[in-house]
């Protein structure tokens, strides 16, 4: 563990945080994406199938139960509790797109041909665009809240600080995972063009909105 | 460089 996984983590776990607090305190779920969030709980459950295989420490083990929690527990609220608040209109993007040439992807290019090793790449390569539902719901709406755009701030950064602590892994321990980093470069790049709107726009105290 | 199939990183 170094201070860049750690601070990744942190901000993930923040990210959480802010959209459930965001839908519990609005008891609407106006503005996300309930897709990305299908993805995200497909992602969780195909990558922490080694709680069943393998302990590597309690934090570990408690980050991903709370991770896998939190994600069916907002599908939750976005599909049952807060429904009628729910844009499905605007959330169109069709996820078979994503879906199909991932799982391709991982039969063909992994580690290993194992099953869960599979299931693991077919997870980082689907964490990597999962995002796109819910940044393709903001373009079509042309805005986002202020909490949201802090929400995808967190999920973004969370994936920028993983970068970092490969850096550091690999000249402190020789640690180099190819499939992570390129699907981490990825994913930190399709953020990029929000970035850019969250640092000249939010911070200034300006909500995102796209010209039509 | 080593790649490790138990996946220490969430």
């Amino acid at each position: 563990m170094n201070i860049f996984r750690l601070c990744g983590d942190m901000s993930h776990l923040a990210a959480i945080i802010i959209l459930l607090l965001k839908m519990w305190k609005t008891r609407s779920v106006a503005g996300i994406s309930g897709k990305s969030q299908i993805l995200f709980a497909t992602v969780f459950t195909a990558r922490y199938l080694d709680l069943f295989t393998s302990f590597i420490s309690i934090y570990n083990t408690c980050m991903k139960v709370f991770f896998i929690g939190t994600v069916y527990f907002t599908i939750y609220l976005i599909y049952m509790k807060f429904k009628a608040t729910y844009d499905s209109n605007h959330d169109s993007f069709r996820v078979e797109f994503l879906i199909v040439p991932v799982g391709g992807l991982a039969f063909l290019v992994n580690h290993e041909f194992a099953p869960l090793e599979i299931i693991w790449t077919f997870s980082i390569y689907l964490e990597s665009v999962a995002i796109l539902p819910q940044l393709f719901m903001i373009s079509k709406t042309g805005e986002a809240e202020t909490i949201t755009s802090h929400y995808l701030f967190a999920l973004g950064s969370y994936r920028a600080l993983y970068l970092c602590n490969w850096i550091y892994r690999y000249y402190a321990e020789g640690f180099f995972d190819l499939i992570a980093v390129v699907a981490g470069v990825v994913q930190t790049i399709l953020y990029c063009d929000f970035f850019y709107l969250y640092i000249t726009k939010v911070m200034k105290g300006k909500k995102i909105s796209l010209p039509a | 460089t080593q790649h490790t199939s138990i996946k220490d990183e969430l």
